[in-house]
């Protein structure tokens, strides 16, 4: 059964499955270690010691590599795999993770699993254009102000809740190895509960690409001491596991994105609708504006009612708010000699054939009037009578009535007879 | 009673020659 219809067949909200949409997927980095390759070194701790086990990082050797690939890999905890950048990239230099999502996605969590310490400050952005403009999503320091210039953990009302805000949470170096960072989109935000009708959140929660930008590492403070290589070598960002977790943004008229004929993600839009994110009506289905489907209310596009006899409408606003918000189609260019809004009766110089149906092709038949014998072209909508001059009279004024006979005049074609 | 139809040849559009249609 199609999830965006009930078992009687009438149209129901559909979502998309949710997925981690970084599965797989190429992620641009400024920064990997291994070309050429280089010594690093893995901190640990046993009580107040520290111990440093160094490797080298070669992205020749199978072994050695920690290529992105390993970001958006399957994230085997048997068996973690780890990209890594350069050597101790410190501010003010950053590193940065750029990830295109392939289309829109409604995102409802950012999260990376670290191999190396946690940073000390980073920044998650959001695109909505391909990666032309962005914003940010969430910033994590233990000096918000310093490095981002916001407060730390600024209170989310209903005016900021599609600002992004910082925290120091999830910044502490331990653990060393294993630590998590994971943003919830959502979370703590006002109208989050009444996400079907918040378009703010919605909008908030919109992205097609995402990066992450790692602004400072955590050290020990021994960078620059007598044997500052040595700890230099330990300081890198590594990362096992990136995800982006969410729903191909489809507004609530398809269950599901399909690859379409170049290769691109785009929504299988159901309901009428069309575009990439369902985001408007198909053709000739303008007879309510498009909008998002909810949980109470499919809202499908709806076609114009033409009788057969147009192909082409447009959506008139004060015609549907007239009809009590029910129909606002405008049918266009009426064939078959059929005018109105819905095609639905005859025009000028044509009469009704009530014999058959408005839809029929033949639906309406052409006054004849006589040139003469008639007042005017148009004839009756229902019957064909056209207006006959005096004297005159048949459906298309072309004979002299009774008591009449043929004069020689055009203008009283038939005069009394005496 | 069928009446004939009008016979656009009796005419005389003399004085009314805009009026004439194409096939009188």
């Amino acid at each position: 059964p199609d999830p965006c219809y009930d078992e009687n067949g009438n149209p129901r909200r559909c979502i998309p499955d949710f997925v981690n949409s970084a599965f797989g997927k190429d992620v641009r980095v400024s920064s990997t270690c291994g070309t050429p390759a280089t010594r690093y070194c893995v901190v640990s701790e046993m009580g107040e010691e520290r111990t440093r086990d160094c490797h080298t990082c070669d992205s020749e050797d199978p072994k050695k590599t920690h290529p992105p690939a390993y970001l958006t890999d399957l994230n085997n905890p048997h068996n973690l795999t780890c990209w890594q950048s350069e050597n101790y990239v410190q501010y003010p230099l950053n590193v940065t993770l750029a990830l295109s999502l392939g289309k829109k996605f409604e995102v409802t969590y950012v999260s990376l699993q670290f191999c190396s310490p946690r940073p000390e400050s980073i920044a998650i952005f959001k695109s909505m254009d391909y990666g032309k403009s962005w914003v940010p999503f969430q910033f994590y320091s233990t000096q918000c102000k310093k490095m981002y210039g916001r407060q730390n953990k600024a209170a989310i009302t209903k005016v900021n809740e599609q600002e992004a805000i910082c925290t120091d949470s999830h910044t502490d170096m331990h653990p060393l190895t294993g630590g998590l960072i994971a943003f919830s989109t959502l979370d703590g935000r006002p109208s989050a509960h009444d996400f079907d009708n918040s378009p703010v959140l919605q909008d908030w929660v919109t992205a097609t690409d995402i990066k992450v930008m790692f602004s400072r590492l955590h050290t020990f403070g021994d960078e620059n001491e007598d044997d500052s290589e040595l700890a230099r070598d330990s300081y890198f960002y590594a990362v096992s596991d990136l995800q982006v977790g969410g729903r191909c943004k489809c507004n609530g008229h398809a269950s599901k994105c399909v690859k379409d004929r170049d290769g691109n993600l785009v929504c299988e839009c159901k309901h009428n609708t069309a575009g990439p994110e369902c985001d408007r009506c198909k053709p000739f289905h303008y007879d309510r504006p498009w909008q998002r489907a909810t949980a109470r209310e499919a809202n499908e596009c709806v076609a114009c009612h033409c009788n057969l006899h147009a192909r082409r409408c447009r959506f008139n606003m004060e015609l549907f708010k007239l009809s009590g918000r029910r129909s606002g189609g405008v049918c266009l260019n009426c064939r078959h000699n059929t005018a109105g809004r819905h095609c639905h009766y005859c025009r000028e110089g044509f009469y009704r054939d009530l014999t058959k149906a408005i839809s029929h092709r033949r639906a309406c038949k052409a006054c004849d009037c006589h040139p003469v014998g008639a007042a005017g072209k148009t004839c009756n909508q229902t019957t064909g009578q056209c207006p006959c001059k005096d004297g005159v009279t048949g459906i298309t004024c072309n004979r002299c009535a009774k008591g009449y006979q043929q004069s020689r005049s055009p203008i009283a074609p038939c005069i009394k007879i005496p | 009673e069928v009446m004939p139809t009008l016979d656009m040849t009796l005419f005389d559009w003399t004085d009314y020659e805009d009026m004439k249609p194409v096939d009188a």
